[in-house]
């Protein structure tokens, strides 16, 4: 369960006295096993609503209660381990560290957990077999296309089985074969595991496999409600 | 006009022995004036074709005629002159300079034609101003969101007014409306200034603005064929 209050969130630019309000307001509950769609234009505020949802960014005000707790009185180094304990991210630009293979890419959520070597690479071997990518293991980010750096990316964010996962357009640079298999794997994680989903998606295909829908606009929530049965 | 004979592409990985083979023998001519839609699984050889075309990269055998002309005898330096003269690349990562405002960012192909600063200053903004950025010029590239940086990366590539555009998944991360505005951009350009556009998209309601669909698979072509009318 998670909620926010009346968050907001106001980028200051360093060079200049510009003030960007990339959330102005948003309230929002959700529950264990849910599956949720953010939709809304380019720079309504969908990346920066899923990174305080995933603690790696503090609104400028509001709250944040995850599983109850105020995660605004937490520091730094709780906050990682709550990442690594119960989070799963996708970036939307992926954010692979260049100078790992990919399969230590998927193994770094592990580290965290103090896992020994076999485990971590065991695991990482599933994910990899899971996202289509089991004979890129050995294969460096720079060599891959895009859409093969987005599911190493995804691999990653579930190598840790996560409770949550947050995922920006994790779609997006995939054909629609292949984020087929993808929303598979989520809606299995989803329906048979009851993990949570939150996912920004700009295609209405993609966010009719949701239990829900909330579409942000100009930083603010236009509308937030059940999809019909897919 | 330009024509591949036999294209192939071997990426050879240094740390290892291991090939792939992203092209393996690719026939296409294409002419002026055509707009042409390139989709295939991820992994295909789609950016590794563009990338070709684009002179971006060189094929490990076969030839390129651009113009008439073989590029493979260009040095680096002439084909960086071709690039700047006649061609626009969307990258699938948008590939923008972190240290360079937007408005720079979108400048930097009209410092290889020694415009003076105001022109190049008016040329970007009137591009700003097309993919509905103008407010942005003083923001940098981590200042943006995901769409609002290939928005840029789409003006930077048309601010030369190129005769060949090449785009990889340019609307992969913008939503519909914004990608249908970038869209109606492509298509004024090929429709009445007659530039060339080679556009790779995992979408089909994009590929059907095309005149016409190239389907790639294990980077060889599948399919090479006329679409109906939109
Ligand atoms: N520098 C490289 N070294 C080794 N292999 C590479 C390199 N760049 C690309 N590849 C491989 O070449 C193949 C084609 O890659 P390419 O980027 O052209 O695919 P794509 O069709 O654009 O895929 P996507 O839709 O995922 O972007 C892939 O298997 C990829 O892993
Ligand atoms: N570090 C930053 N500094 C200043 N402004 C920022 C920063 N990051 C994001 N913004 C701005 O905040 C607004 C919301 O950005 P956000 O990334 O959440 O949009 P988005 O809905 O994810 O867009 P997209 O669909 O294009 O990815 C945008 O106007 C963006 O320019
Ligand atoms: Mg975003
Ligand atoms: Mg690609």
């Amino acid at each position: 369960v998670a909620q926010l209050q009346t968050l907001t969130k106001v980028y200051r630019q360093q060079t200049s006295a510009i003030e960007v309000q990339a959330l102005r307001g948003v309230d929002l509950t959700f529950r264990r096993g849910e599956y949720i769609a953010i939709c809304g234009a380019s720079g309504s505020g969908k990346s920066t609503l899923l990174n305080i949802l995933g603690c790696l960014d503090r609104p400028t005000s509001g709250q944040y209660l995850l599983g109850g707790a105020d995660v605004s009185l937490k520091n730094d180094d709780e906050l990682s381990d709550i990442r690594s304990e119960f989070l799963g991210f996708v970036f939307q630009s992926f954010n692979l560290i260049p100078q790992l293979t990919v399969q230590e890419n998927v193994e770094v959520p592990l580290f965290y957990r103090n896992e020994p070597a076999e485990e971590r690479a065991r695991m990482a071997k599933i994910m990899l077999e899971m996202v289509g990518l089991s004979d890129r293991g050995h294969h460096r980010p720079n060599e891959l296309s895009g859409g093969q750096m987005q599911r190493v990316a995804i691999a990653r964010a579930l190598v840790n089985d996560p409770l949550l996962i947050l995922a920006d357009e994790p779609t997006g640079n995939l054909d629609t074969r292949t984020g087929e298999m993808i929303l598979d794997v989520f809606d299995r994680l989803n329906k048979q595991e009851q993990r949570t989903i939150i996912m920004v998606t700009h295609e209405p295909d993609v966010a009719a496999r949701c239990s829900r829908t909330i579409h942000l606009r100009d930083g603010l929530i236009l509308s937030d409600d059940p999809n019909p049965p897919y």
